[in-house]
């Protein structure tokens, strides 16, 4: 995984809910 | 209490709220060859809460993956005016955090009226019920 889709698929994890 | 599962048929946002409910509304749009929706909906939001420093390379991102490229599934659900905006913002010194809104908005009401009630309907939402 290069770093554009590293930063992209931790943007888009970090707006994802978390466990309830 | 209410289990999950139905609340997941009260609103998108139930959904998208719940992680269970996002994970399996996601293998469904995998299903269907879309899953760009719901992941470009999740990076608008990231988008906004990104630092400051890493807006620039993030927004570029963003617009590389899910709009430059006219053929997929957001860039034909947004607006050309709405796409034109980000075009214009992506080049900026300092990004408005939320210059994806636009976007986000439309591509939700595309999911309320067509993928959302799609998927309450699938097999897949009702073998998981």
């Amino acid at each position: 995984m290069d770093s554009e889709d590293d930063l992209l698929q931790k943007c888009i994890t970090s707006a994802m809910p978390k466990q309830r | 209490p209410t289990p999950p599962y139905l609340k997941w048929a009260e609103s998108l946002h139930s959904l998208l709220d719940d992680q269970d409910g996002t994970n399996l509304f996601r293998s469904f749009l995998c299903q269907e060859g879309c899953e760009d929706l719901v992941d470009f909906w999740f990076a608008c939001s990231g988008f906004r809460q990104t630092s400051q420093d890493k807006r620039a390379k993030l927004a570029k991102v963003i617009y590389r993956k899910y709009i430059v490229d006219g053929s997929g599934i957001v860039s034909r659900t947004i607006k050309a005016a709405t796409k034109s905006f980000i075009r214009d913002c992506v080049g900026k010194p300092h990004l408005d955090p939320a210059m994806f809104e636009q976007a986000q908005t439309e591509i939700q009401a595309m999911m309320e009226e067509n993928t959302y009630p799609l998927f309450l309907k699938s097999d897949l939402y009702l073998e998981y019920t």
